[in-house]
C-alpha cells in the first residue's frame, strides 16, 4: 500500500507544471524514503530529477517500492481542479496498480477524489555521479528566469561563463548580441552567491534553460552548478523537503 | 554553430 498526504498540494502541482513540457510520461518512484522522478526529455539532451522526501508528507506509508507510471499532461489536467489551499492524499495498491487515487481536501466541507490511470513505462535510469562542481551560483529564481527569457530574443545558444567578475550570460545572434553580467551581492532581497574554484565557460540551448524556469514558482532561489565539459545542474530546492533538478548537456564547438 | 551533446555521453545507464 502506498498512501501519503501532502498538506500543501500546490507544491506537487507546481512540480508537475515544471516538468510537463519536458517529460511526457514518467514514473513516480515511491519508496520508504521518498517519492522521486527521474526522466530524460525525448531528445535525451536534458534530464529531470525530482525528490520529495517522506518528511514532506504527513501519514506517509509505503510498504514496498513501487513505480507509478503517469502521463504528465493528464496529471496536470486533474491538478487543475486542485484548490489553492487543498491537500492531496495519494493512494495506490502494492501489486502493479492500474490507477492512482488522489483526494483533494480544502478547508471547506468538500472532498474531491480522482483516479488517474497508470501506465507501464520503460525507463532508462542514468547514474549521476555525486562530484563537486567548479562553480556554483545561487541567485533569485525569478531573476534567472528573466535573463533566460530576455536573451532568447537574440539567439538560441547561451554562453554561461563564471569568472572573477561574476557570471556572464551571453548570446550572439543575427540581429546582434547581448551580455548580462550577474555579480555577487549581499543585498537581502537580491542576494547572489558565487563559489568558484576555477573559471568555467559552457554553451547551452536557451530553449531548454527556458523549460527549466517553469520551476520558478517552487523556489525563491535557483542554484546553478557547472564544471568544464559536463552537464550543468539547475536546481530548485523545495524547502528542506526535496528538489527539482534539471541537467543539461553542453553544446560543443564543431 | 555549436553542436548539441547528448546527455548519455556524460552519464552511464544504471
Amino acid at each position: 500500500m502506498f498512501e501519503a498526504q501532502l498538506v500543501e498540494g500546490k507544491t506537487f502541482k507546481a512540480i508537475i507544471e515544471a516538468i510537463k513540457d519536458l517529460v511526457v510520461d514518467c514514473n513516480l518512484d515511491c519508496s520508504e524514503e521518498e517519492v522521486a522522478i527521474q526522466s530524460m526529455d525525448s531528445a535525451h539532451v536534458s534530464l529531470v530529477a525530482v525528490r520529495l522526501s517522506a518528511s514532506a508528507f504527513s501519514n506517509y506509508r509505503c510498504d514496498r517500492p513501487n513505480s507509478l507510471g503517469i502521463n504528465t499532461a493528464n496529471m496536470s489536467k486533474i491538478l487543475k481542479m486542485l484548490g489553492k489551499d487543498d491537500s492531496i492524499t495519494f493512494k495506490a495498491e502494492d501489486e502493479s496498480p492500474d490507477s492512482l487515487t488522489m483526494l483533494f481536501e480544502g478547508g471547506k466541507s468538500t472532498i474531491a477524489d480522482f483516479e488517474l490511470k497508470l501506465m507501464d513505462i520503460e525507463t532508462e535510469q542514468l547514474g549521476i555521479p555525486d562530484t563537486p562542481y567548479q562553480c556554483t551560483i545561487q541567485m533569485r529564481a525569478d531573476e534567472f528566469q528573466r535573463i533566460v527569457r530576455d536573451l532568447q530574443v537574440l539567439g538560441d545558444t547561451c554562453t554561461i561563463s563564471c569568472g572573477k567578475e561574476g557570471v556572464r550570460f551571453s548570446v550572439t545572434g543575427a540581429i546582434g548580441n547581448g551580455n548580462i553580467l550577474v555579480r555577487s551581492s549581499d543585498e537581502d532581497k537580491d542576494k547572489v552567491t558565487i563559489n568558484m574554484e576555477e573559471p568555467v565557460e559552457l554553451n547551452f540551448a536557451l530553449r531548454y534553460l527556458n523549460f527549466f524556469t517553469k520551476a520558478t514558482p517552487l523556489a525563491e532561489n535557483v542554484v546553478i552548478s557547472m564544471s568544464p565539459d559536463v552537464p550543468v545542474v539547475v536546481e530548485y530546492p523545495i524547502e528542506e523537503f526535496g528538489h527539482v533538478k534539471f541537467y543539461l548537456a553542453p553544446k560543443i564547438e564543431e | 554553430t555549436p553542436m548539441q551533446n547528448n546527455l548519455k555521453e556524460f552519464f552511464a545507464m544504471v
